[in-house]
């Protein structure tokens, strides 16, 4: 479904260039569950970003269902991203004006499809426990609660492709377990293809397999008992 | 060092009523590492925002080294704050338009002691693996570096009190322990109070005590093995 080929990431700050990716090549087929390790600053959350076409790589190349997707226009991407993708940032990005359900309403009502997203956002936010937090503002809950807001507008849509990074880290084990299964249980039942950067070795563990980065390259990859 | 006596807090927000506190009560003493643990929305953040005298307890009282707080000034709670507390906070609350650099030395800038900060700044810069990132601004950062600014800019005036909200919750397990290891280290050599809020099990190990919060009480508490 989406593939990076040889893409590499600089970022220029004064006399200083980083490299947050270099040189890195993976495939991702439908319906798979992908984790993303290694340590702070190896470029995972940069991978996540360029894979979900929201920056573009300084060389190397992009395909999402086997189109190259470095020709494309600005609006071309806008419609792409829109329809076919999810993301769960690391840090949120929750509109501070606007209330929790109106937060994971909204990829639904640009794409014009507020009506059928009604019903699904009730059911997304029963499933997340935070049905009794909608009419709250980001402000207004807690930061576990935030995260789940986060999470239930990046599946409004039912995207082909969910980006998620550190979905699990603002919250406790067992909510944290609830949001893994909801994952795992949208890749067998609805297809869902997920790309997950995570710290935490226990929810690497509910992929089908795990991508190791260092140094912004792919140290190793291995299955998980899930395949 | 501190305590807090049958304490509550509520939200309203409409026509509802949140109790995020219920009466609660707990005394730490000088030099001890207390870990607080709890389902997302069970009152940690708030709890660590009335130790940390940033709101007040609807009812109840919290002393700080035997003092009531709830009397004081505004401008008598400002210096308290600044020159006794340190906070790393959920949402780190790093401000944008400064490098990770002068973030950290803001609290050093603020109390008037700046000179003595410089040195230390490199130091807390060194132990934490951002040295080379200091000239970066929050959005050039990664989201593990950027909480581990959030954790040299609580440590630079050396403060008698640390409330840390998942200072690991963004990091990969060995940065994280580095994290509380330098915690654990404060309390044993500096004489450090740290009152922290993690969901992670073998964080809360680094604590004397463990705290488990339900629905705004004391579900329980345990000792550690450190202790
Ligand atoms: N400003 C506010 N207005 C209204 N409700 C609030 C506010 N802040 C917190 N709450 C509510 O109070 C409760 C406790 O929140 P708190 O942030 O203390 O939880 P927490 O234990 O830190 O959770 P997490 O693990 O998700 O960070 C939550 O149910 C939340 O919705
Ligand atoms: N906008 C930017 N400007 C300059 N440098 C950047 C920028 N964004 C990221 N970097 C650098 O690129 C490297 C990779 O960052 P990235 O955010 O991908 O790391 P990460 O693996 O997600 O780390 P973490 O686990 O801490 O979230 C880091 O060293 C970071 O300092
Ligand atoms: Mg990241
Ligand atoms: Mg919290």
């Amino acid at each position: 479904i989406i593939s990076a080929n040889h893409i590499s990431k600089r970022f220029v700050l004064g006399s200083e260039t980083i490299h947050a990716l270099n040189d890195l090549s993976l495939d991702i087929k439908r319906s798979e569950f992908v984790a993303v390790m290694g340590p702070s600053g190896s470029g995972k959350s940069t991978l996540l970003h360029l894979l979900g076409l929201l920056d573009t790589p300084d060389e190397g190349s992009i395909e999402l269902e086997g189109q190259a997707t470095q020709t494309l226009t600005d609006d071309e991407l806008t419609y792409l991203r829109r329809d076919k993708l999810g993301f769960i940032f690391q840090t949120f990005e929750l509109i501070p004006t606007l209330t929790a359900k109106e937060n994971i309403m909204l990829p639904a009502e640009v794409a014009g499809k507020r009506q059928e997203a009604e019903v699904r956002s009730r059911e997304i936010a029963e499933l997340l426990g935070i049905a009794e937090r909608l009419n709250h503002k980001p402000s207004e809950l807690s930061g576990g609660q935030r995260q789940r807001v986060a999470i239930a507008r990046a599946l409004i849509n039912d995207p082909a492709l969910i980006l998620a990074d550190e979905p699990t880290g603002n919250l406790d084990s067992s909510t944290g377990e609830e949001v893994l299964e909801l994952l795992r249980k949208g890749v067998i039942e609805q297809g869902w293809t997920v790309i997950m950067v995570t710290h935490d070795a226990k929810a690497a563990e509910y992929a089908d397999r795990i991508i190791r980065l260092k140094d912004g390259q792919i140290e190793s990859e291995t299955r998980t008992a899930m395949n």
